[in-house]
């Protein structure tokens, strides 16, 4: 962290590309990791020993096809009214501009089939919400056998062809709808069982961070005349 | 004529100077970086140090430029530097980290572990 801190943000892209790439990435407020739990952490750690060994190195045999897989929380959930048997969320979950470096190869939606409750339980499923159009959901294969008690819906189709599409921010909608098997009353309890991490987005990319074009290198330069300078030596340097 | 093969430093054996590649691995904790990266917890760069001989053999699958550059060194000037022992060949390896807007990423980063050395 020092060292960083010797050296202005601006620069580190030119002198380290995987520090400045790493940056980006990396928290501002660095949240502690503990924050990171549960079934999502659970659910990445299970993909990450699918496809890495213990040393960190990705396994000959590949468990997916892409080298980037984002999983994405919901950033809002609205429960609506029971209506009979059915208890229903929407979630919303945001969709990060696409990088040119990040080509979409497969998104889909994991949740949890069966939610226990207290004297019973409920048998979800999970579609967009508001969902008319005539694209195909399902199908695809996540590649990597899922967690014990998850289950996905794959969505690639549909966020290429609705979502993606759509200007300045796009969220996708979904819906958990689940129906209770047994005929006991179960008060409030559904409210907690649907609030806790039951369903996220997971999107494959395949990323070609090594071709990245220099171009997005003055952009990151360009508010700073010595910035100027330092990208000419970068370019004396290539 | 290739003259005899001189070893760096006196004492030492040619292999021990010579350049080749050495295991080296830190922790991300050690590099500050446990809060956000979740896996591995471990991490293998590695590194290439030694000495480029005069008489580069075929196992550093040196370049014919870096021939050049040592002859060049040796008969016509010497502030021009012999070649360096660099890095060959690199393996990538997956990261899974935490992301700015709180979601979970897994990545591979290409060329993140030395795997051999060449003199160019």
């Amino acid at each position: 962290a020092h060292a960083q801190d010797a050296v202005a943000p601006a620069q580190v892209p030119t002198l380290l590309p995987l520090l400045g790439a790493l940056l980006q990435e990396a928290p501002r407020n660095s949240p502690r990791r503990q924050l990171t739990r549960g079934h999502p952490l659970q659910y990445m750690l299970e993909l990450y020993r699918q496809n890495a060994d213990q040393h960190g190195r990705p396994r000959e045999k590949r468990v997916f096809r892409a080298n980037t897989v984002r999983l994405v929380r919901p950033a809002g959930r609205r429960a609506l009214p029971p209506r009979g048997p059915w208890y229903v969320q929407t979630l919303d979950f945001p969709l990060q501009p696409n990088r040119d470096m990040d080509h979409l190869v497969r998104a889909a939606v994991a949740y949890r089939p069966r939610l226990r409750l207290s004297h019973s339980h409920l048998s979800c499923h999970v579609e967009p919400w508001a969902h008319k159009s005539t694209i195909l959901l399902g199908g695809g294969s996540p590649g990597f056998a899922l967690p014990e008690a998850w289950a996905e819906m794959d969505l690639t189709n549909y966020i290429q062809q609705q979502v993606q599409p759509q200007k300045g921010r796009r969220v996708l909608h979904i819906q958990v709808r689940c129906q209770q098997q047994e005929r006991t009353e179960i008060g409030l309890g559904w409210r907690q069982a649907l609030a806790t991490d039951t369903a996220f987005l997971v999107l494959y990319f395949n990323n070609t961070f090594k071709s990245v074009p220099r171009m997005e290198l003055p952009e990151l330069l360009v508010g700073d005349p010595e910035g100027a300078d330092l990208l000419s030596l970068a370019r004396r340097v290539r | 004529q290739v003259g005899p093969v001189r070893s760096e430093a006196p004492g030492q054996s040619l292999e021990q100077t010579q350049c080749s590649l050495h295991p080296f691995q830190v922790s991300f904790h050690q590099l500050g970086w446990e809060n956000w990266i979740i896996a591995p917890h471990l991490y293998s760069p590695n590194y290439c140090k030694g000495a480029c001989p005069r008489v580069l053999h075929s196992g550093l699958r040196s370049p014919n430029h870096a021939i050049i550059q040592n002859l060049i060194n040796e008969l016509v000037d010497r502030s021009i530097p012999r070649p360096s022992c660099v890095p060959y060949k690199y393996m990538p390896i997956s990261v899974l980290l935490i992301e700015a807007s709180g979601s979970i990423l897994y990545k591979e980063y290409e060329d993140m572990i030395a795997q051999s050395c060449t003199c160019r």
